[in-house]
């Protein structure tokens, strides 16, 4: 199974 | 602040792209041109439009600004404009509204509107300059179609990238389904080319609910780029020349 990961855990708050 | 484009259409398009994904957002102006970034509800998926100076009739920003606007009231504005019809945007400083001024070429009608600005707290986010393991470069109603094929088959799509061909594959309850596009060359028709540049392989996973919503922007632009890396958001790049662009980011699936 597959979980769906959120963009903010990719780019981070300016 | 000041801005007009020679053809309502573009501005229009743009808007079409990208409302359904994200509601209420801020225009950023300055003056090298307009842009906005904005997260969907969810924080799944990032969108970026920047609408570069040079690509309107006319432009002028004295201050830098933020508009908040509810796109979907600005798409109600500018169903009022013809294709061909010259569009004006126009805020004062310190104004809570933005007036669109809608102009034929034939000058016999001009229609303005007043449109009330929002507060919307933005959260911006850094996107950091990536080197991209794959990239593939398509004609948008190639990925429009896949896309909406393998709706019918499943949520999720895995496109993975090899040397010489790019696979979308997708299962749901009633079966499966992938489509396979291989690189092609065309010199007289560039715009048809599907191009593969790949460093490393890659294999992914998306929310296809996701990319239907990008291929929205397939009207703006005739080819798009796909750049992919392994555990990193997929960038799905729609370019419009001397005008700007249209990015989506959106966040892999990962494997529990």
């Amino acid at each position: 199974d597959s979980k769906q990961s959120k963009i903010t855990a990719f780019f981070v708050k300016t | 602040f000041e801005a007009k484009w020679d053809h309502a259409s573009t501005l229009k398009k743009v808007i079409d792209a990208v409302k359904d994904l994200i509601g209420d957002t801020s225009w950023d102006c300055t003056n090298t041109g307009m842009s906005l970034q904005s997260m969907d509800s969810s924080h799944v998926a990032l969108v970026h439009v920047l609408l570069k100076s040079e690509g309107f009739e006319s432009y002028r920003c004295d201050r830098n600004v933020s508009m908040g606007i509810s796109l979907n009231s600005m798409a109600k504005v500018l169903k009022c404009a013809g294709n061909d019809d010259s569009v004006t945007l126009r805020h004062e400083s310190e104004s809570s509204v933005v007036n669109f001024a809608f102009e034929s070429h034939k000058e016999e009608r001009v229609s303005e509107f007043e449109l009330k600005l929002m507060n919307i707290d933005t959260e911006h986010l850094g996107i950091p300059e990536t080197e991209y393991d794959s990239i593939i470069k398509m004609p948008s109603a190639d990925l429009r179609r896949t896309c909406a094929d393998l709706s019918q088959f499943g949520d999720s799509v895995t496109i993975s990238c090899a040397k010489s061909d790019v696979r979308f594959e997708t299962s749901g309850d009633i079966g499966t389904g992938n489509v396979r596009l291989s690189a092609r060359g065309s010199s007289d028709k560039p715009e048809t080319e599907i191009a593969i540049e790949m460093i490393n392989p890659v294999s992914l996973t998306f929310a296809l609910k996701y990319l239907n919503f990008f291929t929205k922007a397939a009207p703006l632009s005739d080819t798009v780029k796909l750049c992919m890396s392994n555990n990193h958001p997929l960038c799905v790049e729609f370019p419009m020349p001397e005008v700007g662009y249209i990015r989506y980011y959106l966040a892999p699936k990962i494997d529990e």
